[in-house]
């Protein structure tokens, strides 16, 4: 987290705001919630709070404006820049601007005001930019569900206003995960039509083979509809699909795109209904199987006929002796399955049955 | 030089992303001064957004550049 230069600060915990005019796109009351739910935020981990005016000068004033709209610092039709605001202070100071010729949504078809209204209004109060990519003030914009404060974001706020002297329950989601952390553990791995992607927590790093630095990004803001967490992932470059499993449900991609349909439920591998999750997934290309993994077991799918193999679950320690019982994800490149657990990864020959290497789990970003 | 119609579109939207986001030095471009001064932007802010720091207009940056974001620079005054 960052603050603005001197450490800008309201030097009262009792602030005003007012909307000085709405725009078309919501209803009034929908703007009026917005803005109210995103102040509610910041009050909840802060000593702050906010009274609306609805005449005369408040701490914070809120506007829609299109261009070029009165404080020289012109907004620039729809997309790329959303609204802006200034640190505390008098005057302008404070006062939060959203762009006019943007598509203002109370949902994820476009920009969530919500979600704009809680960074700006993160500025209002004296916060800069976040490089956390998870963090609420991180500069570009992604939709996203749940407590929208991240542990980031709450301690940047609270070294210049203190705790909420009251506090409520709330769960601040957790900071990215670094990628070259020691004891880095992930949640899934998949091939995506020559790219690497994995999953961890809310995040999927993005590896592309002509860019050294993986890209870190919300899983909500690919894939609004996906849950906050993925459980297993795989591609089967046949069909040009790649399947990603969370809880007893799982979703089709097609590049980056959901395939209609979606989400199914798991069940529809064969996996008996008391199975709820499935740990891993790969799709072994030189023999057209899929072999999912649940706790200690795994499952063999074949692809070409739709059906389970018959004689499964096996018992992974059984047939892939050396990588212990459970799997966090698995993925088949150059011959080799990896095999990740906790913050290790089995390089395991495919044609030789065994282990051939342990690595560390953030090799797999060359760290 | 003549750069073609993209690379200048991608270099002008870059030299407004970094002057508005990083402070960029408005200045006569061209000059040698200038280019160090752009290339020393650009690293700021792909260290910013934990890209690979390598001064120059990568595809990966100047996607990042294209993405919707808020009006409030990243770094400076």
């Amino acid at each position: 987290y960052t603050h603005f230069p001197r450490k800008l600060k309201w030097n009262t915990n009792k602030l005003t705001f007012r909307i000085l005019d709405y725009t078309p796109d919501l209803q009034k009351s929908d703007v009026d919630k917005a803005v109210r739910k995103a102040l509610n935020l910041w009050a909840a981990v802060t000593p702050l709070t906010f009274k609306k005016l609805h005449t005369g000068t408040a701490d914070i004033m809120i506007s829609f404006g299109s261009g070029e709209h009165g404080d020289y610092n012109p907004f620039d039709g729809p997309n790329s820049l959303l609204a802006h605001a200034y640190p505390p202070g008098q005057g302008i100071g404070g006062d939060v601007h959203f762009d006019e010729d943007e598509n203002w949504t109370k949902d994820s078809t476009a920009y969530n005001l919500f979600i704009v209204a809680a960074h700006e209004l993160g500025h209002a109060l004296g916060m800069g930019h976040s490089t956390d990519a998870g963090a609420l003030m991180y500069p570009t914009y992604s939709y996203r569900t749940g407590f929208l404060l991240s542990v980031d974001d709450v301690k940047g706020i609270q070294e210049l206003y203190g705790p909420n002297p009251n506090p409520t329950e709330v769960t601040p989601s957790p900071e990215a995960p670094k990628q070259c952390d020691r004891m880095l553990s992930i949640d899934a791995v998949t091939g995506l039509r020559g790219e690497t992607m994995v999953f961890k927590d809310r995040f999927y790093w993005r590896l592309h083979p002509q860019m050294p630095e993986p890209d870190q990004i919300l899983i909500k803001s690919t894939w609004p509809s996906l849950r906050n967490k993925v459980d297993a992932a795989y591609e089967n470059p046949e069909k040009d699909q790649v399947i990603i499993f969370s809880g007893i449900r799982m979703w089709a991609l097609n590049g980056y795109d959901i395939v209609e349909g979606y989400p199914k439920y798991i069940h529809k591998f064969g996996l008996p209904k008391k199975i709820r999750k499935v740990d891993a997934a790969v799709h072994i290309s030189d023999t057209g199987k899929t072999l999912l993994f649940t706790d200690e077991e795994y499952w063999s799918y074949d692809e070409a006929t739709g059906r389970m193999d018959s004689g499964y679950p096996r018992s992974i320690e059984k047939d892939f002796p050396g990588i212990g019982d459970k799997i966090d994800a698995a993925v088949y490149q150059y011959g080799f399955l990896y095999f990740f657990r906790d913050n290790l990864r089995y390089e395991y020959s495919y044609t030789h049955r065994k282990v051939w290497r342990i690595l560390p789990t953030n090799s797999i970003f060359n760290c | 030089l003549p750069l073609p119609a993209d690379d200048t579109d991608t270099w002008l939207l870059a030299e407004k992303y970094l002057r508005r986001f990083y402070g960029l030095p408005v200045g006569l471009q061209g000059s040698q001064k200038a280019a160090g001064d752009f290339q020393k932007t650009i690293k700021q802010m792909q260290r910013f957004f934990k890209l690979k720091v390598t001064g120059s207009l990568n595809e990966e940056t100047v996607e990042v550049m294209k993405q919707a974001r808020c009006g409030v620079p990243d770094v400076g005054e």
